[in-house]
C-alpha cells in the first residue's frame, strides 16, 4: 500500500503542476506530504501561487481561483487514475468567461484522450455550446421530473426556454 | 469496462421510467432550478454503493423514495440500474465473464435495500468490490457534487490524503 | 430583550412568506420558534415548499431553491429592521436565468422602497444589465487591484473584456 | 445615516489609494476571477469592527495588509475609511453632532490596530456601538459574502435564532 500511495502521489503531483499552469495561464503549484515520515499517516499539502502574485495561502485565494486549484487536482488524480465516469456538477459557476472557456477546453482534449464519459451540470450557455450532445431535465408535471434529449439543433431553443421557464 | 445508461424509477422526483443513455465524450444536463438535475448525480452514487444518507442530502436512505406531490401518491420503492458494457472483460472477479452488467439497487420503505447484478440478488460489498476495481467508487473524486468542488482545497491534510488514497 | 425578538420574528415571517411566494412564483413558507418557551433560548425552524411540491427537509431542496430560500430570508431580516447598506457577493451563481431576472425585479422594488444601498457583485451579464452603476475591477498589474468605474454605454464593452481577459 | 464612501490603501490587493462611491440604488462590481472584488467586500466589513481573522479568509489579522507582488514590496501599514452622511443627525450619542463622520481603522505590523472617528483615536467598541445603532454591524445578516448565501440554511436552529438577534 506504502508503495501505491508513493507512486499515486508522484503521478498526480505531476499532473497537478502541468494542470495548473494550463487553467491560470503560468504560475506554480505543487503537492507535499507533511506531519509524518509514512505516507500512509502524512497529510497532503497544496501549494499554489497564481502567476504574479506572491504565495499565499490556499484561503486567501478568490473563489473562482479556489475553484480552478481544485478542477486541476481532480483533474490530476483522474490522469493519474483514469475512471470510466467524471461528473462535474455546476463547477463553472463561480468562474468567469475566460476561465469558463478555458476549463472546457481542457475537457475537449481530456475527452479526446482517454475513453472517460463526461456529464457535466451546468446552467452557463458557454459550457452548454461545446457538449457533445445535450439532455434537459424539465418538470412539465410540477414536481415530476423528465428526461428530454436535446438534438444539438435545438440547442438554441432550449437556451432560450431556459431563459423564459 | 464502460458505462452505457442509467435507468430509474421512483428515485426523488423521478417517478416514472426514466433512461439516460451516457455517451462517449461530454454529456451535458442542462434545466430549471429544482428540476432534478443533482437528482441523477445522486442517482448515479446511490446504485454504485453510496451508504450514507447524508450524501443523497437526506436524513435517512428512504428519503430516495419518491415522496409524493400535490397530484400524485408517495411512491414505496425506489430503484436505480445502471448498465455496464464489459466486451474488453476487464470487470473484476466473479464477473468477468460477461459481456453485459446490469447492476441494479432497489429500497422498500421499511424493507432496506438490496443489490442485483444481472438479475441476481448480491451483496452490497460485491458491488462496491466491482466498482472499486473496475471503475471509481461511490466517493471518488471524479463525482463531484454541486457546491463540493472546493472541498478539496478546504478539507484537513489528512483528509486530502484519503482522497488520494481513495483514487489510487 | 424578548419583547424586541418577538416582534422582531413577528415581522421577519410576516416579510419571508410574502418574499417566498414572490421569488418561487407561489409555493408557502414560514419561521417557527421550536425547541423552548424563551425566545431568547429557542431555535429558529425554516419550512419552505416550493409550488406543487410536498414539504419537505430544507437539505433535499436544490442548490438554487435553497439560494431563493435563503435570499427570502435574508431579505426579510433586511426590510423587518433596514440597513444603509446590502452587500451580496455573487448570490446569482446558483440561479438559472428566469431565477436571477426574478431576483433582480425584487432588487429594484427594494431599491426604490427603501433608502439602503446595495453593492453587488456578479459575473451574470443580465445583473449587469440592471445595476444603476457599475464598477469593474481590473489587475493591469499582476496582483495590484485597481477599479474603474464604468458609465453604461461601456458596459457592453466591459462584458467583452470580462470575456476576452 | 448613509453611507458614502469607502476609501482602502495598503489593504489587501488594494496597495494603491482606492475610493469607492457607493451611491443610491444598486451598485454592480465586475471583473476577472481573482481581480479583487471579494477583497472590497472584507475592507468594508473590516472598517465596522470586524474581529474575527477567518472572516477576513486569513490565518491572523494582518494578513489583510498587502503582502507585496513579484513587482512591488510589501506594506507594514494597511488603512480603510468609511466616509458616513449624518446630515439627517441619525448617529448615536457622542456622534450626533457631525454631519459627516468618517470612521478609520488602521493596522501596522506588530503594533496591531487602530480606530479613529474624524481624526480622533476611539476604541474599538466606540466604532462597533456605532455600526451596531446606526446601521449595521460587521456580524449583519445584510453583508452576504461570497459562497456564504445558504450559510442560514444550513445554520443550526439556534445559530439562526442568534442572526435574527442581530438583526433585530
Ligand atoms: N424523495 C423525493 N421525492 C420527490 N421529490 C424529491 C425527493 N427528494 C428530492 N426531491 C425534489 O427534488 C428537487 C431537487 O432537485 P435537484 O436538486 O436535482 O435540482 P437541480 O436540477 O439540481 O436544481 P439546481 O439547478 O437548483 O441545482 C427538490 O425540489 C426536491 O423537492
Ligand atoms: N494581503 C494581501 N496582499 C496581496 N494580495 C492579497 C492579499 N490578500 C489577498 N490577496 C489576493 O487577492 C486575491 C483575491 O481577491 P478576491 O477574493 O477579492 O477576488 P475576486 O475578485 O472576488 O475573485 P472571484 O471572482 O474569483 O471571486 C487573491 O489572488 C490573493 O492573492
Ligand atoms: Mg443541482
Ligand atoms: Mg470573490
Amino acid at each position: 500500500a506504502r508503495e501505491r500511495i508513493i507512486k499515486t502521489f508522484d503521478a498526480v503531483n505531476t499532473h497537478f503542476q502541468h494542470l495548473f499552469k494550463r487553467l491560470f495561464g503560468g504560475g506554480e503549484a505543487y503537492l507535499k506530504l507533511i506531519d509524518s515520515e509514512d505516507p500512509l499517516d502524512a497529510g497532503l499539502e497544496i501549494f499554489a501561487q497564481p502567476p504574479g502574485k506572491s504565495l499565499q495561502s490556499l484561503s486567501l485565494l478568490s473563489g473562482g481561483e479556489q475553484t480552478l486549484t481544485a478542477l486541476s487536482m481532480i483533474f490530476a488524480m483522474f490522469l493519474a487514475n483514469p475512471a470510466p465516469v467524471c461528473v462535474l456538477d455546476e463547477v463553472d459557476a463561480p468562474l468567469d468567461d475566460a476561465n469558463v472557456d478555458r476549463v472546457c477546453g481542457l475537457l475537449e482534449e481530456m475527452s479526446a484522450q482517454c475513453a472517460t464519459r463526461f456529464l457535466i451540470i451546468t446552467h452557463h450557455r458557454m459550457t452548454m455550446a461545446r457538449m457533445d450532445r445535450l439532455y434537459g431535465v424539465t418538470m412539465a408535471e410540477r414536481g415530476i421530473s423528465q428526461l428530454v434529449s436535446v438534438n444539438l439543433a435545438a440547442q438554441g431553443d432550449l437556451l432560450a426556454h431556459t431563459k423564459a421557464a | 469496462v464502460q458505462i452505457q445508461r442509467l435507468r430509474l424509477s421512483g428515485f426523488k422526483s423521478f417517478v416514472d421510467k426514466t433512461e439516460l443513455d451516457i455517451g462517449d465524450g461530454l454529456n451535458g444536463i442542462v434545466g430549471p432550478n429544482g428540476c432534478g438535475k443533482s437528482n441523477l448525480v445522486e442517482a448515479l452514487r446511490w446504485v454504485m454503493g453510496e451508504n450514507r444518507a447524508k450524501h443523497m442530502r437526506g436524513g435517512e436512505m428512504e428519503d430516495v423514495i419518491f415522496a409524493g406531490t400535490s397530484a400524485r401518491p408517495a411512491r414505496s420503492i425506489a430503484e436505480v440500474s445502471l448498465l455496464l458494457d464489459n466486451s474488453d472483460g476487464s470487470a473484476p472477479h466473479p464477473f468477468g465473464g460477461s459481456t453485459q452488467i446490469e447492476v441494479t439497487r432497489r429500497i422498500e420503505r421499511d424493507k432496506g435495500s438490496q443489490y442485483l447484478v444481472n438479475g441476481k440478488v448480491v451483496r452490497a460489498r460485491d458491488v462496491q468490490m466491482l466498482f472499486a476495481d473496475a471503475l471509481t467508487g461511490a466517493h471518488s473524486p471524479a463525482l463531484v457534487s454541486q457546491g463540493r468542488v472546493t472541498q478539496l482545497i478546504q478539507a484537513k491534510p489528512t483528509e486530502r490524503r484519503q482522497m488520494l488514497e481513495e483514487s489510487a
